[in-house]
């Protein structure tokens, strides 16, 4: 109905009903997909972005850790930045009609549920661990690069538990699976919050990876962008150096199979809220990502490999 | 639905290593339930850690005894929480 808030919160259901929505006002570039369903059988539904055919394309996820609430907004944001200015904006319309964009807002819609009714601290997925009494898997320690590895604890009471095996969550094996059937994904960025970091692999090792020299450049450039419109400062550099050594993570699976320019963002805290951030900070936070993130396009635009 | 009242959130500065494994062995101690929201990583850096309102004041003597730094980030999660509620249940409104 066109009067979505976007500077608010927002339910699964109410985010679900806005991609439909974004769907219908822009039907010759936007389509829906559902690559899979969750443990609690919720749909996954990716935003399709394409102007025809099957050209390479840029993966973009948000909220696989359900309580980062600003990663999930600032994806819708951005899905209606990109389909209400496709035509208008030179950047978005040169990209779309070189690639396509595939856009998972919700990536743990069982989280997102759980923190929106019962427990808003709630980071996990939702699935049942066989023999113990605690639930969940960090989503984010799941994915099969150096699984079970430093970094990740294997104890399924843990925030950070990995799961009893790489892709055991289904949230998680859906988006490998519909990646590996494309083919053609020629970049991957998922975004977190918070604490303003970009990174990029490796996150299971401590070394150097074959393109750190580029995606160490764009990365810098892409904190410049962020920085130039409210002054919030991003911390760049590979995952093990910037946090920590943390195994099973989504970019070092894309990098890993093949995907050179995958990154992960951290988004704004302003350093007192952390993940609770006011719904007032959601518009000046997604203005900023978007500058970051159209470096980041940019450059895989310019640079097919 | 699950409630943090007097629950804080510590930002916590350990200044050596020594003060990083104390905080990693704090963060083992299950009953204090402790929830590591940016968990200690390198010394000088800040960690974040939800405190459960039971075990404020043990936290914060622990830390006061090893003379790591820390100051409160969230006096009272659950005031946030129910400002964040209070503006979904507002917009909601408004959009419908």
């Amino acid at each position: 109905s066109g009067n979505f808030n976007f500077e608010a919160y927002h339910t699964l259901d109410e985010i679900s009903q806005e991609m439909d929505n974004l769907v219908a006002k822009h039907p010759g570039l936007l389509s829906k997909l559902t690559i899979g369903r969750s443990f609690e059988k919720r749909p996954m539904n990716v935003l399709k972005f394409s102007t025809g055919g099957n050209k390479p394309a840029i993966w973009l996820d948000a909220g696989i850790h359900a309580r980062e609430w600003v990663t999930q907004a600032t994806a819708v944001w951005t899905a209606n930045k990109i389909a209400s200015e496709y035509g208008t904006d030179p950047f978005i319309t040169s990209l779309l009609d070189k690639m396509d964009i595939f856009l998972l807002p919700v990536t743990n819609p069982d989280g997102y549920v759980f923190s929106h009714t019962k427990n808003r601290m709630w980071r996990k997925t939702r699935s049942k661990v066989a023999g113990s009494l605690c639930v969940g898997v960090d989503p984010n320690r799941n994915w099969d690069a150096g699984f079970g590895g430093p970094g990740a604890s294997n104890s399924p009471c843990s925030d950070s538990y990995h799961g009893p095996s790489a892709n055991s969550e289904v949230e998680v094996k859906s988006i490998v699976d519909f990646i590996k059937s494309h083919g053609n994904v020629k970049a991957f960025i998922t975004i977190h919050s918070y604490s303003q970091l970009l990174m990029f692999p490796y996150g299971y090792k401590c070394t150097k990876s074959d393109s750190f020299d580029e995606l160490n450049e764009v990365a810098l450039k892409a904190a410049q962008s962020v920085a130039s419109l409210h002054g919030t400062k991003y911390k760049v550099g590979p995952i093990c150096s910037v946090i920590y050594q943390a195994s099973g993570g989504s970019i070092d699976w894309a990098y890993d199979s093949g995907i050179k320019y995958s990154f992960a963002f951290e988004l704004r805290d302003t350093g007192r809220y952390g993940f609770l951030l006011p719904a007032s900070q959601i518009l000046p936070t997604a203005q900023e990502t978007w500058l970051g993130l159209k470096t980041i396009m940019e450059h895989v635009r310019d640079h097919p490999y | 639905r699950e409630t943090f009242v007097g629950d804080q959130v510590l930002e916590v500065t350990p200044s050596n290593e020594e003060q990083i494994v104390n905080l990693k062995e704090l963060e083992a101690e299950e009953h204090l339930q402790l929830d590591f929201w940016k968990p200690p990583t390198t010394p000088g850096e800040t960690a974040h850690v939800r405190v459960p309102f039971v075990s404020v004041q043990a936290v914060k003597a622990f830390l006061e005894s090893q003379g790591i730094d820390y100051s409160i980030m969230i006096e009272d999660v659950q005031v946030l929480l129910d400002n964040e509620n209070d503006e979904m249940l507002l917009n909601q409104r408004r959009e419908r």
